[in-house]
């Protein structure tokens, strides 16, 4: 049992590395037990090293770094053990802008192997989806709407263009 | 396994009968400003899931129900999502199965489920979903708004179970 | 001494009605005693009505929503008894592009009675700022610059046209 | 009363001695990319402030010591806030007064702090502070990152307490 455990725990073990090494562009992360001898027991820890930095625990990591580190290790999960689709409900909020379009793409290319429903205020992310619905509030009621490629840009020029 | 639609009735924001789909097999995108209702979308989708109600932002169920000024008559909200089961064969999509999961809740707080638009019980729908390894026992397909950080501060221990419930 | 608590607390109130008011281009909002016969003893319930919609506890509100009723207090606070500086980490992460704008020229507004120093990844925000410090990290260590107001420019495009 | 600059020496992510300034006396923005240092500068001033080292996301105060690969060797850390106090007449600025407040750690997790240059008492750095209406009991004037959005979710007695202490 220990064995297969340890099988699994290597197999998601190195698919961190590569997507941690990916979403930050040079990091790396690593699976530690917490206790060689008693790895049930003890439990595992998750470091991460960001580029061009040291070792650390995500404790002590800034909000976006805990971003990448979090995303990185769902993804491996997946890599692992497959489910059908992901909703995520911004994702984005702590993430620079360079990292909101990285974060973007990958799930754009991971969007080949499961069903994503992301919502996001930021458009380098939600410009990168296949589809996008549109949700507004008229009178306290929600409407909905898929939005045409051309509809949707429209709303994110307006928004950005936005004067109070 | 794909999420094809949702169609909520007067479910939290969304009053009257409404339709959210339908989304891409890939990568769907929600916009909206803020307050117009996107998170509630996916609190239509857990509620259907069997989530209890603080993980919908309610302190108890009949509060996902419609409730606006001059629209205090709604007695019961229903969510029912429709799914499809693809299969990818030489870059051909190929519908195999397309089956419903519903829900629904009244003011007095009775709550029903649905499968295929008949009444089923709530093991039934969660089955369902388990025969096509949607994790509801880590809900790793989830992440709620204001969650991701926490995701990777999990406790060595809890990484632990994660780790053997999925073996 | 109660009157002059409730002398205070409708000062604070009116200012906080016209600042959700403003923050929010119309909604509403009110401090309402939990026991009015009780004040001391059960506290304040802070409750607002966004444009076009219901009256709500704060808790049943989206995050932008939350987002906005907090700065509202933050502010009406300010207004019955000031403090010189303000010192504030990435208050925009949930708002969208428009709020994050409406929020911005508020805060340089107020800035006239106040020193601003804001945290923010969100160039509708920041854009609005006098002065810009940027902040770089070099294997490790942290640089830190005052952009001349091209400079900052130039990062903000940088930024908005990263490609992973 | 305003912050003109924060002089930081082998603090958090600063290795060796940094400058972050000078602070505009109206709106400055602190813009970079994720884990270059920004919320660390909102550290540095409330460590001078007298805030506990939880509040500062570190454990113990010598966490706060710069720690990083090749640089094990810093054995203190020291920050110092240079203050200006402006009165504004008729749309002319005039510097009234200028006075700087300071603090150290070292590894042995001693800490010292100092009022223009010259070694002080917490008490004596709160007390300046306080003069200036700087509020340390509620902290308003500081909204720390993910911290906005309850703010306004305090407790009813919570409130209350603010305004009582606000009298
Ligand atoms: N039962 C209900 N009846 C009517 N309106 C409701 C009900 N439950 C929640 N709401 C409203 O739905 C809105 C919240 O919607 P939601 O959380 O989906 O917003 P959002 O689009 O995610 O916004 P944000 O971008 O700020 O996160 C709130 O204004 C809330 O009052
Ligand atoms: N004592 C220390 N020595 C060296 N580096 C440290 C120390 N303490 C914290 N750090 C590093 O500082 C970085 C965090 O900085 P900070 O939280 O200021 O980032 P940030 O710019 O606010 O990022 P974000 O935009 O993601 O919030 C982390 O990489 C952390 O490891
Ligand atoms: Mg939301
Ligand atoms: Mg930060």
């Amino acid at each position: 049992r220990t064995r297969e455990f340890l099988a699994s725990f290597e197999v998601i073990q190195a698919k961190l590395k590569k997507t941690y090494n990916y979403l930050t562009h040079g990091g790396d992360a690593d699976l530690m037990p917490v206790n060689n001898t008693n790895i049930f027991g003890d439990g595992i820890e998750f470091g991460v090293r960001p580029p061009n930095k040291s070792w650390k625990m995500i404790s002590n990591l800034s909000g976006g770094e805990k971003t990448l580190s979090s995303l990185s290790l769902i993804f491996a999960l997946h890599h692992y053990k497959p489910t059908p689709f992901y909703i995520m409900d911004e994702i984005d909020a702590a993430l620079d802008y360079r990292n909101v379009t990285i974060v973007g793409k990958y799930v754009k290319d991971r969007a080949l192997d499961a069903q994503f429903i992301i919502i996001s205020l930021r458009p380098n992310m939600y410009q990168q989806a296949c589809r996008h619905i549109g949700i507004f509030k008229v009178n306290n009621v929600t409407q909905v709407g898929l939005l045409a490629s051309d509809a949707y840009k429209g709303w994110q020029e307006g928004a950005l263009a936005a004067k109070p | 396994l794909c999420i094809k639609a949702i169609e909520t009735y007067n479910f939290k924001s969304y009053y009257g009968r409404k339709i959210l789909g339908p989304f891409d097999q890939k990568f769907t995108a929600i916009i909206g400003p803020n307050g117009c209702g996107k998170s509630n979308t996916i609190d239509a989708l857990l509620f259907v899931f069997g989530f209890r109600s603080s993980k919908l932002r309610a302190h108890k169920l009949p509060e996902l129900i419609h409730n606006s000024d001059g629209r205090k008559d709604c007695s019961s909200a229903k969510v029912t999502v429709h799914f499809a089961v693809m299969r990818t064969e030489a870059e051909q999509n190929e519908q195999v199965e397309a089956f419903s999961i519903g829900r629904s809740i009244s003011k007095s707080n009775k709550s029903d489920y649905f499968l295929n638009g008949a009444r089923a019980t709530q093991h039934d729908v969660t089955t369902k979903l388990r025969e096509h390894d949607v994790d509801l026992d880590h809900n790793r397909f989830l992440i709620l708004q204001g969650e991701v950080e926490q995701i990777s501060l999990m406790k060595p221990t809890a990484k632990n179970e994660h780790e053997e419930g999925m073996l």
